[in-house]
């Protein structure tokens, strides 16, 4: 473990809490993509299979932290499309999340490490994970803005992948290990976020709300 | 079989 995946795996738990809270405070799912929730816990469960197969005891933080991944989107899920529904912004939530799964499965069939069952959906998991906030981020261009607890849920979102980039360089330096799939990955990933960063730092940071052109 | 390389990060 270093520094880097330390704050990767807080942002991530942060932006996991934040996300709950703002669902849970305001009693609205308003601005969230529902899609972007599911990809995510899509990602976690099939990234996670093996805690179904071989359970083990609770002996270490990793599987606690799995285990809290997994539930924490399964019940964010569940807010936005059962308990919240009403408010839940299906029109504007409109990419098409097949076009996000499809080719992250047909890719994972194509480029892996190993061509076996928990191998490829390791790597599907990956590659889907690059790709998941695209809903998301395709609804606020619909909407044209997002609320600012919505944009601090984006920025930890975001910071988590960039963190584990420059884990992975620490890595690479100190210890050789190199994963090339998570890193390509994770590269896109944290690219996705560039624009929304940009606009992060230079208006919400300043208590401005991001605003689109619409 | 061969179980997946262990992956240790989340």
């Amino acid at each position: 473990m270093n520094i880097f995946r330390l704050f990767g795996d807080l942002s991530h738990l942060a932006a996991i809490a934040i996300l709950l809270l703002k669902i849970w405070k305001t009693r609205s799912c308003a601005g969230v993509s529902g899609k972007t929730q599911l990809l995510f816990a899509v990602c976690f469960i099939t990234r996670y299979i093996d805690l179904f197969l071989h359970f083990v005891s609770l002996y270490n933080t990793e599987k606690v932290m799995k285990l809290i991944y997994i539930s924490a989107s399964v019940f964010t899920c569940y807010l936005i499309f059962f308990k919240f529904k009403a408010t839940y912004d299906g029109n504007h939530d409109s990419m098409r999340a097949e076009f996000l799964i499809v080719p992250a499965a047909g890719l994972a069939c194509l480029i892996n490490t190993k061509f076996d069952a928990i191998e490829i959906l390791w790597t599907f998991s990956i590659y889907l994970e690059a790709v998941a906030i695209l809903p998301q981020l395709f609804l606020i261009s619909k909407t044209g803005e997002a609320e600012t607890i919505t944009s601090h849920y984006l920025f930890a979102q975001g910071s988590y992948r960039a963190l584990y980039i420059l884990n992975w360089i620490y890595r690479y330096h100190y210890e050789s290990h190199v994963d090339t799939i998570a890193i390509v990955a994770g590269v896109v990933q944290t690219i996705l976020y560039c624009d929304f960063f940009y606009l992060y730092i230079t208006k919400v940071v300043k208590g401005q709300k991001i605003v689109l052109p619409a | 079989s061969s179980v997946a390389q262990n992956k240790d990060e989340l």
